[in-house]
């Protein structure tokens, strides 16, 4: 999750 | 989610609803840049590679299909629509937008969190959206009237990516592990580009002044 957490932006 | 970045992402959202409305309603992209219009799409079409793949929240592929919807639309406006296309200054917009992409593409090939097609295509956008206004304040300073509408959407684009740094430096404070020096250097370059561009939008708004850029 924590590779998720780093594009979670747009 | 915190409101700085909610603040950037609705700034960045009437950003484009604003220039839509401009193309869509009075027909005209008098002053609106192709070339960065090309490079924004080029941009998300690369930033959101993981679209179908990586589900982060309704919110976030909401998001994602406007702006990746907005900017083709707005390309495809610009180029192929009969009223449209004749009020695009090609003469003017001359930026050799393709010297933007190429130094942006072999940065990503050398300096990226993994390298990965995905992380490679991700870390390009980054380094192409620092300087894809580069066309626009271009032929700003080219065309001398600004008109309301194209000036209020380069300063919302600019001002976005200034609400994301405060974001950032939100996130840093309460995330451990936070730390993405790619996207923050992009960030803060891509924000001082629009410097000289705020410094005159606010002189031009403060003495109630029509909006020229300097030659």
């Amino acid at each position: 999750c924590y590779q998720k957490n780093s594009k979670d932006e747009l | 989610m915190n409101i700085f970045r909610l603040a950037g992402d609705m700034t960045h959202l009437a950003s484009v609803l604003v220039l839509l409305l401009k193309i869509h309603t009075i027909k005209s992209c008098a002053g609106v840049s192709l070339k960065t219009q090309e490079l924004y799409a080029l941009v998300f079409a690369t930033r959101y590679l993981d679209i179908v793949t990586d589900f982060i929240s309704v919110y976030n592929t909401v998001m994602k299909l406007i702006f990746l919807g907005s900017s083709f639309s707005i390309v495809w406006y610009i180029r192929h629509h009969r009223v449209v296309r004749r009020s695009y200054d090609k003469d003017q917009d001359t930026f050799r937008h393709y010297l933007l992409m190429i130094p942006c593409m072999l940065l990503a090939l050398f300096v990226h969190e993994k390298f990965t097609f995905k992380e490679v295509m991700w870390t390009f956008s980054l380094y192409l959206e620092a300087v894809a206004i580069l066309p626009q304040l271009v032929l700003l300073q080219r065309t001398r009237n600004i008109d309301n509408l194209t000036g209020q959407y380069v300063f919302l684009l600019g001002a976005y990516r200034g609400l994301y740094i405060f974001n950032w430096i939100y996130r840093y404070f309460t995330e451990p592990h936070f730390v993405h020096w790619i996207t923050w250097i992009a960030g803060v370059v891509q924000t001082l580009l629009y410097a000289d561009f705020f410094y005159y939008y606010f002189e031009s708004w403060k003495n109630n002044v029509r909006l020229q850029l300097p030659a």
